[in-house]
């Protein structure tokens, strides 16, 4: 491998980074994800991590381009060279233009988006090209290339991992993790799988894991699978509980003893906020679950066996609280991970199973799989 | 018309030009040893850029290198800033 010369490279590890326009080859979404998958493979073997932004001036301007455009290096209509990238650094610095008279595709029936783009970002993070045939950052397009197993080379690792070293746990996660660390990306139709929150946002369902959660839309069949940190680069990974509280139209996100309030793509101001000023005692260190009854206009807190309700209304604890949540919620008698209220049920999360509760009739209605939402 | 073999001929130098200049850092004013493939400054690029790409390092425009030269890639270049 090698670096560009003086080696340049980003002095933090939070980028941003910023679709500036779109091709017309393919539709929006899918060159959404194929930059994310590209950024997600320089982002699983180094501390970086990437959020997106909408407007103004990113660490990292992404751009599709035809002949000359403004930077002194035009393009070549089809063929030959098909996109550049400059090292890290501001303004232009960092940023990648790809050469919009290639036919860019989801696969290799034309220049494929996903690749030609992993190298161009290896460049905006500072590496230049490698003389190994096998690497990313080998300058020639290589159309043959197996999509479904793409691997980074060792190369291409150990010339990332010399700019910025090895994937680091997150300042606020243990350098031994007590949990194991997922080896990789949660298999979404796994049968074992369990989720650390869940909640609705605006009619969809957010499913949260370690860095990623799925979204789904009850208009569409295919889930989507993002890093929390690509919505919202200051929360944190591994949440504990997440609700919606509709009336307010946010969204509560709780981790250890801290939440954050979320409405739509923004962190609100003032947060994260301890819990305890939500009425907890200072012996609960963590919230499991939590769950928005809207007709009632509470929210119910589940911790270990026992749950709290609390008055959105008065934005105080209801007295009496705690209780067992076996007593009002028969059938409910396994630890809560996650809960949601939809269609009037309350689902309730246990690690890879998922109890339909019918508030009304009091009782468990249906036992499922916890991922019977992900269209497996 | 000129005779094919003369003309793909040209291409081919024109080709090796832009290649050394844009991705080898070929100083341009190498510009009047050019139409001999044989100075010693071409050359060594043409070395240069066989060993970076992984090809036989033979100094000489040959088919494999050519080939490599027509593929589609990155337009950053592989030597110098």
């Amino acid at each position: 491998f090698t670096t560009f010369p003086g080696m340049p490279k980003w002095r933090k590890t939070h980028l941003t980074y910023r679709i500036v326009n779109y091709t017309l080859d393919l539709p929006r979404d899918a060159v959404d994800s194929a930059i994310e998958k590209a950024l997600k493979v320089w982002e699983e073997v180094t501390p970086l991590t990437f959020s997106k932004i909408y407007e103004g001036e990113a660490d990292i301007m992404i751009a599709f381009a035809v002949g000359y455009h403004g930077d002194f290096n035009a393009f070549d209509g089809p063929g030959k060279v098909l996109a550049h990238a400059y090292p890290p650094g501001l303004g232009l610095y960092g940023d990648a233009h790809f050469d919009d008279d290639e036919q860019w595709t989801k696969d290799t029936a034309g220049t494929n988006l996903f690749l030609v783009a992993a190298h161009e970002l290896g460049h905006s993070l500072g590496l230049s090209h490698s003389a190994n045939t096998e690497a990313l950052m080998y300058p020639v397009y290589n159309p043959f290339t197996d999509l479904a197993r793409f691997r980074l080379s060792q190369d291409d690792v150990n010339g990332i991992q010399s700019l910025y070293g090895p994937p680091s746990a997150s300042p606020d996660e243990p350098v031994v993790p007590t949990e194991s660390v997922p080896p990789e990306t949660p298999a979404m139709c796994d049968p074992t799988l369990s989720f650390d929150a869940v909640s609705t946002l605006r009619g969809e369902f957010l499913f949260f894991k370690d860095r990623h959660f799925w979204r789904k839309s009850l208009r569409i069949l295919e889930p989507e699978f993002h890093l929390i940190s690509s919505f919202w680069p200051s929360l944190p990974s591994g949440v504990d509980a997440a609700y919606e509280d509709t009336s307010k139209d946010i969204v509560f996100i709780f981790k250890r003893n801290q939440f954050w309030a979320i409405r739509g793509n923004e962190v609100q101001a003032g947060y994260p906020r301890g819990i305890q000023t939500l009425g907890f005692p200072s012996t609960v260190k963590k919230i499991d679950a939590a769950v928005f009854d809207k007709q009632k206009k509470k929210t119910y807190f589940f911790v270990e066996d026992k749950y709290w309700r609390f008055d959105e209304k008065k934005q105080s604890m209801d007295p009496g609280f705690p209780r067992q949540i076996v007593e009002d919620f028969p059938g409910v008698d396994s630890k809560v991970d996650a809960v949601f209220e939809a269609f009037g049920f309350f689902y309730f999360f246990s690690g890879s199973s998922q109890l339909e509760y019918d508030p009304n009739a009091r009782k468990v209605t249906h036992i499922l799989k916890s991922n019977s939402w992900l269209n497996c | 018309y000129p005779l094919n073999g003369a003309s793909r001929d040209e291409n081919s130098m024109e080709l090796v030009q832009h290649y050394l200049e844009k991705y080898y850092n070929l100083a341009k004013e190498v510009k009047p040893f050019f139409r001999r493939k044989d100075s010693s400054p071409v050359v060594k690029k043409i070395q240069e850029m066989q060993k970076f790409l992984g090809l036989e390092v033979t100094g000489k425009l040959d088919s494999d290198t050519l080939e490599v030269m027509h593929k589609p890639r990155c337009g950053v270049p592989d030597v110098g800033s």
